[in-house]
């Protein structure tokens, strides 16, 4: 058990640096284990935004945190890939350059991986195969329309459109 | 191994049928503040064998059951349905689709299906051990959540990379 | 010190009741005092969006639970209006909707209140009188420029721009 | 009683002096993720009274003077300061203007100022009683926090209205 983890812990790392580097475009970052027993040791993440000083994780930015949490979990997937992924708005926090590059990050891992995305962002939506919007045109009661990506309103009821 | 659809009703605000159908790379859900895009993720969780009333925002497992509106009585039962693409015979069935379907009724009954067929939760939870789908905690991130994979405690965060040993 | 608590508990209730209904155009909210000594007992919180049977409070949704967080503030507001109130990005959960309702209840307040308001939503931005921008072209150091509103991109560093 | 301008230097990412003018109405801070915006709020949230490091986002005060990028070296001492329009004289104090100033240094000292004249932390929070700026919890919510208004403990919710009494 202790070997396993340890591997995988060293290929979640080296995945973590370059995932970073890729959302960040730039910086550095890195996961260590905590002092101690290697098999009850905690893990430390060391993250660096690029021109910045190393400080604690806790002065990082809103967006900042997020981005680096999902570069975490694309580091993971990298290393093993779940055959599913929902994300519910995890992009809320990010602005717009931020999550281009989250949106175009997340087609790579489409080889291996379906997601499932919930987003009020449209640039977000705009890397996806299927769009479907959800409305309450009677108050309480959720129904799914078609959505035309330039508007992202709703209109007549359908199953999956895919974006123009 | 691909998630072909979802289907549900009576599942919180989903009183009428929804099919929703995956494609191989992103599927994206929109719309406006309250019109249940979080309660087709916790929908998904739910077919997936999440157990507690509480992680599906709930107090007791009945408010996963459409609890009516201003015009519409409230159901009895909450039904969801997902259907995994077999036909490269990844999973020990050999059915090229193969459906597991959960049902939650008023009365406090469950009942379990796989290909319409009733069975045991154990007997989904195991069909979709053979999957990886939803086994791990870091393929579902709730509203919100995204920040506390990296906030969490140094044990937390081991917890994550165990999950993927 | 009781009865100067009931009255104010009273005073925040009739305006909440109102604020929600503002900001969710319909509906209805109310606060109650839980069981037991009034001097001691918490505060429950109802609150039905229009259309919708009224349900526990956790199966809001996120958007929901912002926007009646926000008309509970402002209902405080309305009996204890704090001179200066700063919001950090209050309005990220919310859509379009609801932001621009957000900003419209934000501006009536604006005669006994000063809003420092921290957004990423252009409809936010448009309710401001003065608006800045920060931004860090040099890696780690932030500085302050002139925002135009049509772009809200930086440009010069300047004072404080009024939008157009 | 209106809040005319903050000023600051050395507080956290703003290594050199900022000014920034407040509106009568509403004034809004815009710019990317990581570029200063919750700094500003955290430098008011100081100069106001807040002395947990850890409500600062930082592990130690130190942690709010600026600490240096790939270019700059780090700075000694963070200073904000915030002016108080005090024209029609809510304040015991004879000027127009009441400027409340703080610094801290590396070494761990502390000074404050009314008016550029030295003074202790509780001459400022004297004053501030007087125009009820900060004192309560309910006049600045943090990023993220927005919704813990509602979610937060029935007992939780009953200090913010006992605030208002
Ligand atoms: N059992 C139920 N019966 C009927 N309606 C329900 C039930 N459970 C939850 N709801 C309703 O579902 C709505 C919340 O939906 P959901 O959380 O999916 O919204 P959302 O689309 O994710 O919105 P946001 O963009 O704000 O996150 C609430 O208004 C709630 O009243
Ligand atoms: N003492 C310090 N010295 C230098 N930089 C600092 C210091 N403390 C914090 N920072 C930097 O400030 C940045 C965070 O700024 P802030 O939280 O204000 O961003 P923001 O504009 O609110 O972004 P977001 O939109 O993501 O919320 C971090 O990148 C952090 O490294
Ligand atoms: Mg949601
Ligand atoms: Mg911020």
């Amino acid at each position: 058990a202790r070997s396993r983890f340890m591997t995988t812990f060293e290929e979640v790392r080296t995945n973590f640096m370059t995932t970073f580097q890729t959302l960040f475009e730039g910086g550095e970052a890195d996961l260590m284990l905590e002092e101690g027993d290697p098999l009850e040791a905690g893990i430390e993440i060391m993250a660096r935004p690029g021109g910045k000083r190393l400080q604690s994780l806790a002065l990082l930015s809103g967006g900042e945190t997020a981005l680096t949490a999902i570069a975490l979990l694309f580091a993971i997937y990298l290393v093993k890939p779940s055959p599913f992924c929902v994300f519910d708005e995890v992009d809320a926090p990010l602005d717009d350059a931020n999550v281009r590059r989250f949106a175009g990050a997340l087609r790579q891992f489409t080889s291996d991986t379906q997601f499932l995305v919930v987003t009020h962002n449209k640039r977000t939506m705009e890397a996806a195969d299927y769009l479907y919007g959800i409305t309450m045109e009677e108050p309480g009661l959720s129904k799914m329309v078609s959505v035309r990506l330039e508007d992202a309103e709703s209109d007549a009821e359908s199953d999956a459109l895919e974006p123009a | 191994m691909r998630l072909s659809h979802l289907e549900m009703i009576g599942f919180k605000s989903f009183s009428t049928r929804l099919k929703v159908k995956f494609s191989d790379g992103i599927t994206a859900v929109v719309g406006p503040n309250g019109c249940g895009k979080s309660n087709i993720v916790d929908a998904i969780r739910w077919a997936l064998g999440e157990h507690r009333a509480t992680s599906l925002r709930g107090d007791r497992m009945e408010d996963i059951i459409f609890n009516g509106t201003a015009a519409r009585k409230p159901l009895g039962m909450a039904e969801v349905s997902l259907t995994i693409d077999n036909s490269e015979q990844m999973l020990p069935v050999e059915y090229s689709e193969v459906t597991i379907t959960r049902r939650y009724f008023r009365s406090g009954a469950s009942e379990y299906q796989i290909n319409k067929v009733p069975c045991r939760l154990k007997d989904i939870t195991n069909l979709l051990l053979d999957t990886g789908m939803g086994a791990h905690a870091y393929s579902i991130i709730e509203q919100g959540m995204v920040e506390s994979v990296v906030n969490g405690s140094p044990l937390e965060r081991r917890q994550l990379i165990e999950e993927a040993a």
